[in-house]
């Protein structure tokens, strides 16, 4: 485990707990995209098949068990939780999940490092991660006033996904035969998909103003 | 015989 790895698994953890002090401190779950949460729980739940048959490690083990956990409670409280859910706004979170879970199931069976069920929805869950992302940047982009916390989320996955990056460049220069393709390619995607973001978000704590994305 | 790699990311 490089540096590189370790801070953009950190980084990810970080975003999961300031999406979860939003929910259980605040109680609210204002600007976040429950399609969004659900296509991450799908994507958890297809690639962390191996859980309980591959061990790689405690840590491996220990972060998959918090993200599975943190995915589906987050989904759980924005759907039913009494005082949460009253502020999540249908209307606005229109998105359609089969708009992008088919075409990466379609694309995880032509493209997958091996023609298993386990290998086919691991490509699946990498193909969903890159654009689960989206519901969430058009949500934003619809809301007026972005709160602290959402904008922070948003940024600290778009880290998560750039420390990966420096990760696999690392890997690539210091391990013999690292060569991972799906993942490489996704990730650059999922990263791509951030760069609009990025731009106002660093534009917003440049100028000292409030976030907001143009329409 | 295509192998699939290890899975050592999260």
């Amino acid at each position: 485990m490089n540096i590189f790895r370790l801070a953009g698994d950190m980084t990810h953890l970080a975003s999961v707990l300031v999406l979860l002090l939003k929910i259980h401190t605040i109680k609210s779950c204002a600007g976040i995209s429950l399609k969004t949460q659900e296509l991450y729980a799908l994507v958890f739940a297809t690639r962390y098949l191996d859980i309980f048959t591959d061990f790689i490690s405690l840590y491996n083990t220990t972060m998959k068990l918090i993200f599975l956990g943190s995915s589906f409670s987050i989904v759980w409280y924005i759907r039913n939780h009494k005082i949460v859910s009253r502020s999540y706004d249908k209307s606005q979170d229109t998105f359609r999940h089969y708009f992008l879970i088919i075409p990466c199931l379609l694309l995880a069976l032509l493209v997958n490092e091996k023609f298993t069920f386990k290998e086919v929805m691991w490509a699946f869950s990498i193909y969903l991660e890159a654009v689960a992302i989206l519901p969430q940047l058009v949500l934003l982009q619809r809301t007026r006033n972005i709160d602290n916390l959402t904008g922070q989320y948003v940024f600290l996955l778009g880290a998560y996904r750039a420390l990966y990056i420096l990760n696999w460049i690392y890997r690539y220069f210091t391990e013999t035969h690292y060569v991972h393709w799906i993942t490489w390619v996704s990730g650059l995607v999922q990263t791509l998909l951030y760069a609009d973001f990025f731009y106002y978000y660093f534009e917003s704590w440049k100028n000292n103003k409030k976030l907001q994305l143009p329409a | 015989q295509l192998q699939a790699s290890p899975k050592d990311e999260l």
